[in-house]
């Protein structure tokens, strides 16, 4: 493992517990799309089917476990805890966020690695993942101010994305065998989908303002 | 990108 995969995992983790600060401390889940949420669940649930059949290490396994039980605890809260359901903006995550599961399902049925169960599931989790910011991104658009914390949980998202791609870059020089390309392309366009937000994250920051995202 | 034999990324 090379410092910039490791780096993209724990930007990813950092993000995680920043949602999970966040929604505990304030007890509050506004600016954050429960259908994002849901996605995320639905893709490490079904990406890391892999649990069962392939060990690859104990650090993949730890990651795993803790990637699908935090993406359910959030849901979870989101849903069902008394006082953090109260805040969810119900009204404006009105994104149809079962069509991205369709065409994410559409497309791993017809471009994926080999025609078998876990492998047109796992093709379904990379597209999905790449398409499942988009009720966060539309959501924090329609309400305009982003609290700070919603803000840094967006920010370690899209740096973890960043990282990944310098990864696949620095694997493409040091390995004979390279990521995978389906992983590549729908990596490339996950990470382009947070250009705007860090553009006007990188503004904010340089004018010590509060992020704001025009409507 | 080139095929890696095993699914090492999260």
């Amino acid at each position: 493992m090379n410092i910039f995969r490791f780096a993209g995992d724990m930007t990813h983790l950092i993000s995680i517990l920043v949602l999970l600060l966040k929604i505990y401390a304030t007890k509050s889940c506004s600016g954050i799309s429960l259908k994002t949420q849901e996605l995320y669940a639905l893709v490490f649930l079904t990406r890391y089917l892999d649990l069962f059949t392939d060990f690859i290490s104990v650090y993949n396994t730890i990651m795993k476990l803790v990637f699908i039980a935090s993406s359910l605890a959030i849901v979870w809260c989101m849903r069902m805890h008394r006082v953090v359901r109260r805040s969810y903006d119900k009204e404006i995550d009105t994104f149809r966020h079962y069509f991205l599961i369709l065409a994410s399902f559409l497309l791993a049925v017809l471009v994926h690695e080999k025609f078998t169960f876990q492998e047109i599931f796992w093709a379904f989790s990379i597209y999905l993942e790449a398409l499942a910011i988009l009720p966060q991104l539309v959501l924090l658009q329609r309400s305009g101010n982003v609290d700070n914390l919603t803000g840094q949980y967006v920010f370690f998202l899209g740096a973890y994305r960043a990282f990944y791609i310098l990864n696949w870059i620095y694997r493409y020089f040091t390995e004979q065998h390279f990521s995978r390309w389906i992983a590549c392309l729908s990596g490339i366009v996950q990470t382009a989908l947070y250009a705007d937000f860090f553009y006007y994250y990188f503004i904010s920051w340089k004018n010590n303002a509060k992020l704001q995202l025009p409507a | 990108c080139r095929q890696s034999p095993q699914k090492d990324e999260l």
